[in-house]
């Protein structure tokens, strides 16, 4: 499932 | 997080630390690019808008204020502290930068992951950051020969999108479904446009000399 990544990256 | 990536934020870090420190201790900016450095700023302000409705971890919201406080505070010594101001190079950093803001929003309207205010304005950060560098590189080459600290600078500068290449192979392979096409496109574009400033570097720094 594509879900919407959190952007955990700088 | 991996070390790969700690790796890549910690040599961002050092990048903005030695440029903080050239310019707070000795009070020169000679040979840096204001505008490489107002394209960082405006980088970090479209990057980090979710600073406040996003909490992702400490480390996260820390380094995101490290990077958007020592970007703007670096543009404003430039621009407006007295000593520091007269060792810029004004009539040497001539780099159009504007007219790289322009098609990065235009790039970042029409190739996004999603066509939200946030997603596009963070895109556009991504496309911007990759050619940021350009003036820097430019004024390099006019100036020839710059000083170690700045030489340092740019070559961590260059050195964080590295490391963060090797994360991205590294969560590829460990965590799936992450792809982020856009955000390794413009990663990889980035690190190849320090391709011969490496090649420099690492001569002289063989060599022994400042970076030429």
């Amino acid at each position: 499932p594509n879900k919407s990544y959190q952007k955990d990256e700088l | 997080m991996n070390i790969f990536r700690l790796a890549g934020d910690m040599t961002h870090l050092a990048s903005v630390l030695v440029l903080l420190l050239k310019i707070h201790t000795i009070k020169s900016c000679a040979g840096v690019s204001l505008r490489t450095q107002e394209l960082y700023a405006i980088v970090f302000a479209t990057r980090y808008l979710d600073i406040f409705t996003s909490f992702v971890s400490v480390y996260n919201t820390f380094m995101k204020l490290v990077f958007l406080g020592s970007s703007f505070s670096i543009v404003w010594y430039m621009r407006y502290h007295k000593a520091v101001h007269r060792t810029y190079d004004r009539e040497q950093d001539t780099f159009r930068h504007w007219f790289l803001v322009l098609p990065c929003l235009v790039l970042a309207l029409l190739i996004h992951e999603k066509f939200t205010f946030l997603e596009v304005l963070w895109t556009f950060s991504l496309y911007l950051e990759a050619v940021a560098i350009l003036p820097q590189l430019v004024l390099l080459q006019r100036t020839r020969n710059i000083d170690n600290l700045t030489g340092q600078y740019i070559f961590l500068l260059g050195g964080y999108r590295g490391l963060y290449i090797l994360n991205w192979i590294y969560r590829y392979f460990t965590e799936p479904h992450f792809v982020h096409w856009i955000t390794w496109i413009a990663g990889l574009v980035q690190t190849l446009l320090y391709a011969d400033f490496f090649y420099y570097y690492f001569l002289r720094f063989i060599g022994g000399r400042g970076v030429e």
